[in-house]
């Protein structure tokens, strides 16, 4: 029943190399999926700013549209306003506490550092370890780095809270139930007459196919997270067979074999959203002009790309304040682990020091 | 992403 333990063991080499090829995969990855998040946001905006489909649903003219009740009725299914304001609650609390190990890993190297010098001070030649201060910049440095990420965080933050502060009244109002939400969208003429114009029912299609295009990218993000692969038995040979590894060359030939039809799909993906974006633009100018708008009509109008814009607003802001709070609870695990070092680093050189005394008193 | 990624710092650095 031998198992080997080392199995896993490589040469340092490869080591670095396979964490450069992770970077590189992640980066890629993150690029692909990135594009396809855009592409999202930017056709939700487009239909947003075009209040489609609410238009085209919105035809008795007081009644709230099919489209944004399933917006409003998504939202309140994921907790609404109250949500995100205890999220939002919590960050200040998160982002202290990470100061705190940071500043009290900090303060237990100064101390220490304090201590030592004015050992050596008093001691001067007789206290030949090195100092304290010459010891610990590495780790000061990681204190700096962290302090950087903290600081950046904090402007983070401040983005998410804005956000907040532009929308939350437009999200209240999409979390009201559907009476509420309906005495609050001002009324206009209906718009019989446009129902059934072929116009009507162009725009209806090109919104069909754009609906298909999003859940191809939805398709498309599982399938890129999806794919796995491992270096470590090329780098091996490589090692072997040259002595040498040149790891951007393997990696980037790896990553267009297992990425480069993906690639391809996302432009693909992104060029036909751009061509059906642009049919529906041209659509609506048709329709608009065939609406009639009035005072109301345009009042009405202008409160529902507002609401359509608000669930857009929620979904990013929900997703920014779980991005954030994740951060910080992953931050926390990483400072412990600096502070253990500190401490650890800082007995070290208590217990030396004690020895240190205890000699120099002996002779 | 809006935070900084932690990615470089999750890697177990070798302590000398």
């Amino acid at each position: 029943k031998f198992t080997d333990i080392f199995e896993k063991m490589v040469p340092m080499l490869v080591q670095q190399s396979l964490s450069i090829a992770s970077s590189r995969k992640a980066d890629l990855v993150s690029r692909l999926v990135g594009s396809l998040r855009e592409a999202t946001n930017l056709c939700n905006g487009v239909l947003a700013s075009l209040n489609l489909p609410a238009a085209i649903e919105d035809l008795s003219g007081d009644s709230v549209p099919q489209s944004i009740l399933e917006k409003s009725r998504a939202v309140i299914q994921q907790g609404g306003l109250n949500s995100i304001e205890q999220l939002i609650k919590d960050l200040p609390e998160l982002l202290q506490r990470n100061r705190e190990i940071l500043d009290e890993s900090l303060k237990i190297l100064n101390d220490e550092e304090t201590t030592d010098n004015e050992l050596r001070a008093k001691f001067n030649q007789r206290w030949n370890r090195t100092p304290s201060g010459d010891l610990y910049k590495p780790l000061r440095a990681e204190g700096a780095n962290f302090r950087n990420i903290l600081d950046k965080a904090v402007q983070a933050d401040q983005v998410v809270k804005e956000r907040y502060n532009t929308h939350c009244e437009m999200i209240a109002l999409l979390c009201k139930p559907e009476s509420e939400l309906c005495s609050a969208i001002p009324s206009a003429n209906p718009a019989k007459t446009l129902q059934g114009s072929e116009v009507v029912n162009v725009l209806k299609a090109q919104l069909m196919q754009l609906d298909e295009i999003k859940r191809d990218r939805e398709a498309l993000e599982v399938e890129v997270k999806a794919v796995t692969f491992d270096m470590t038995t090329k780098f091996l040979t490589a090692l072997a067979q040259d002595g040498a590894i040149n790891e951007e060359a393997l990696t980037t030939g790896e990553l267009d074999t297992r990425y480069g039809a993906y690639t391809q799909r996302v432009q693909k993906n992104l060029r036909s959203q751009e061509d059906i974006l642009a049919q529906i633009q041209t659509s609506h100018q048709e329709f608009a002009a065939l609406k009639q708008s009035n005072a109301d009509a345009n009042n009405r109008e202008e409160v529902l790309k507002k609401l359509a814009s608000a669930h857009d607003s929620y979904i990013e802001i929900s997703s920014n304040l779980r991005e954030g709070t994740k951060f910080y609870n992953d931050l926390t695990e990483i400072l412990l682990k600096f502070q253990n070092k500190c401490s650890d680093i800082v007995f070290a050189r208590k217990t030396e020091r004690e020895e240190l005394l205890k000699e120099l008193q002996q002779s | 992403s809006l935070y900084p990624s932690l990615e470089d710092l999750k890697v177990d650095k070798v302590m000398r």
